[in-house]
């Protein structure tokens, strides 16, 4: 799901 | 990871490598916004409270941590540094910063994407990251002349967000579920925000000249 993609930018 | 966001990611420890030399060579801070700091500080602050929850990579956490611990030193050294706080230009950093935090935590408690403490606070986080630089920017105006690494340091800055935002559009094309408006909108934003000092600063390196923004 898209929640985690951006969290694992800075 | 792609190439956009490795290169916006050392662009940004680009700016803040630049700006602790400034700070550590000349012992000065003097056109450094105090505020824009302690905005910066409080931003790493809000987005990385997963650091000790979610372990992503080590590239990641090494990252947070840097960021936190280099942000709050600066912020140290113009408070507390008995060299460095002398140079601070107090009467000309007044922007009231309080408004900024107070608008983006009202913000991020009507958008964000979940109604959680980390998701809320990972709004404010991007939010607050659009327009800590403002600060900054008025100073630089008041001020007048800009040193080098002071306009470095601001370059950098804009840069890594400019950097990010092709990071988004690459993650959106590449990757089904990629959609993060929040993030995309946040740094449209403060990306613009740099608008006018990147077509001085622009200017100054065609004409190699010292970089002066219009009061």
């Amino acid at each position: 799901n898209n929640n985690n993609t951006v969290k694992d930018e800075l | 990871m792609n190439i956009f966001r490795f290169a916006g990611d050392m662009t940004h420890l680009i700016s803040v490598l630049v700006l602790l030399l400034k700070i550590y060579a000349t012992k000065s801070c003097s056109g450094i916004s105090l505020k824009t700091q302690e905005l910066y500080a409080l931003v790493f602050l809000a987005r990385y409270l997963d650091l000790f929850t979610d372990f992503i990579s080590v590239y990641n956490t090494v990252m947070k941590i840097v960021f936190i611990m280099s942000s709050l030193s600066i912020v140290w050294c113009m408070r507390m540094h008995p060299m460095v706080r002398r140079s601070y230009d107090k009467e000309l950093d007044t922007f009231r910063h309080y408004f900024l935090i107070a608008g983006c935590l009202l913000g991020a408690l009507l958008v964000h994407e979940k109604f959680t403490f980390q998701e809320i606070f990972w709004a404010f986080s991007l939010y607050l990251e659009a327009v800590a630089i403002l600060p900054q920017l008025v100073l630089l105006q008041r001020s007048g002349n800009v040193d080098n690494l002071t306009g470095q340091y601001v370059f950098f800055l804009g840069a890594y967000r400019a950097l990010y935002i092709l990071n988004w559009i690459y993650r959106y094309f590449t990757e089904k579920h990629f959609g993060r408006w929040i993030s995309c909108i946040s740094g449209l934003v403060q990306t613009a925000l740099y608008g006018d000092f990147f077509y001085y600063y622009f200017i100054s390196w065609k004409n190699n000249a010292k970089l002066q923004l219009p009061a």
